[in-house]
């Protein structure tokens, strides 16, 4: 019974506390999963999790239904209310839906895709769900047309599409919100804005996530650049790219360690704090190695998961942890080291042993960091 | 205060202090 199935789901929503009001959850409890994902079992579309619905021909998802808590999360930092006027970025049909239930019949509701199998899917589905007013529109969503934009600006942009950049600021109304993944080194975090004198202000928690990749106009550059001869390849997504021929012999040599005495959980994130060192490194970039090759990287970075690193002239620091006991639950207590490589290797695995030192004592207990965004013309 | 560019806006993380 699909209706059961959803209302557990809902239950399980509300009991993990990503949702937070009568609107998101009644909307929740009305709109039918199960009709946006034809491919699965109505039980598999009732689970907690992504639903793929397409894929690159080398196998990557590029379209999906989200998960249901980050949908939740992401439309209670929304806050839309009946009659907002909302461009949704990406485009699996369910959360258009959702949205169009929480703006009511006086909201207007456009949902954006480039791919047009992908808005083909959607605009049928919406059908048999009885949502056919909601406005599918293929298009590159860095390139709009502008009757996309209502008179006076959108009440809210939602990006369900993982984003390096947010070019829909000027879209926004003065007082509206703008919900995106928005990528800093790779690193992906939900953020909820509300937009004042022209800047977007985040003011709601930020939640890690993933999301399939832009593609088109705003489609990012990984800016990879490849240590000769080492299978090491260095990413400098954010900041300027950094030559790194000259660091190919460090990895000669087993790297210096430089402690931290800073610990961390087993199970425990600390995505706070690589984003800390971000921002705060000059020379930052995200570390990642063939598996099969002899790159000399110790405790190397699992595939998916590219290490933080700083590149120092002919050196590099690099972020790892090592097992320091079971902790408190058993699920293991680590410490924060950090491995420098090349001539330079400790002064540079000092250096980034003290901005962690500094999360620690000044920012880990703290609240969450505020995001301000400004159009860069401003 | 970190600050990071992009191609159309400028993004600037505040960190709270304890």
């Amino acid at each position: 019974d699909p209706s059961a199935l959803r209302n557990r789901l809902v239950d399980q929503l509300l009991a993990a506390g990503h949702i937070r009001t009568a609107a998101v959850e009644a909307t929740l409890r009305r709109v039918p999963r199960h009709v946006f994902a034809p491919e699965v079992p109505v039980r598999t579309a009732y689970a907690d999790d992504i639903i793929p619905t397409r894929h690159t021909p080398d196998g990557r998802i590029s379209s999906s239904v989200s998960a249901p808590w980050l949908l939740a999360a992401m439309l209670e930092a929304a806050r839309l209310r009946p009659g907002h006027r909302v461009l949704e970025i990406g485009s699996g049909g369910y959360n258009a839906a959702l949205i169009a239930e929480l703006v009511g019949p006086t909201g207007q509701v456009t949902t954006v895709d480039i791919d047009p199998d992908v808005t083909d899917r959607a605009t049928r589905l919406l059908a048999a769900a009885g949502y056919d007013h909601v406005r599918v529109l293929t298009a590159d969503a860095e390139h709009l047309p502008a009757d996309v934009v209502p008179e006076g600006g959108l009440d809210a942009a939602i990006v369900t599409v993982d984003t390096w950049d947010l070019p829909w600021i000027t879209m926004v109304a003065e007082g509206g919100r703008l919900v995106a993944p928005l990528r800093l080194h790779q690193y992906v975090w939900s953020i909820g804005f509300t937009k004042r004198d022209g800047a977007l202000i985040s003011d709601e928690p930020l939640t890690v996530c993933g999301f399939v990749p832009m593609q088109g106009a705003g489609a990012w550059d990984p800016n990879l650049r490849t240590i000769p001869g080492r299978g090491i390849r260095l990413a400098f997504e954010d900041g300027t790219p950094m030559p790194v021929d000259q660091l190919a012999p460090a990895f000669d040599k087993a790297p210096s360690t430089v402690r931290t005495n800073v610990t961390v959980g087993g199970e425990e994130p600390f995505d706070s704090l690589t984003l800390y060192l971000a921002g705060a490194l000059p020379g930052f970039c995200r570390l990642s190695v063939d598996q099969d090759g002899h790159n000399g990287v110790i405790s190397p970075p699992p595939p998916h998961w590219p290490g933080a690193a700083i590149v120092r002239g002919t050196s590099l620091a690099r972020l790892a942890h090592e097992r320091i006991g079971d902790g408190d639950h058993g699920k293991g207590e680590h410490e924060f080291v950090i491995h420098g490589y090349g001539p330079a290797g400790h002064l540079a695995a000092t250096e980034m042993a003290e901005h962690v030192q500094h999360w620690q004592h000044n920012h880990r207990a703290a609240p969450c960091p505020r995001i301000t965004v400004q159009p860069k013309d401003a | 205060l970190h600050v990071f560019h992009k191609k159309y806006t400028r993004i600037k993380i505040d960190w709270p202090v304890v």
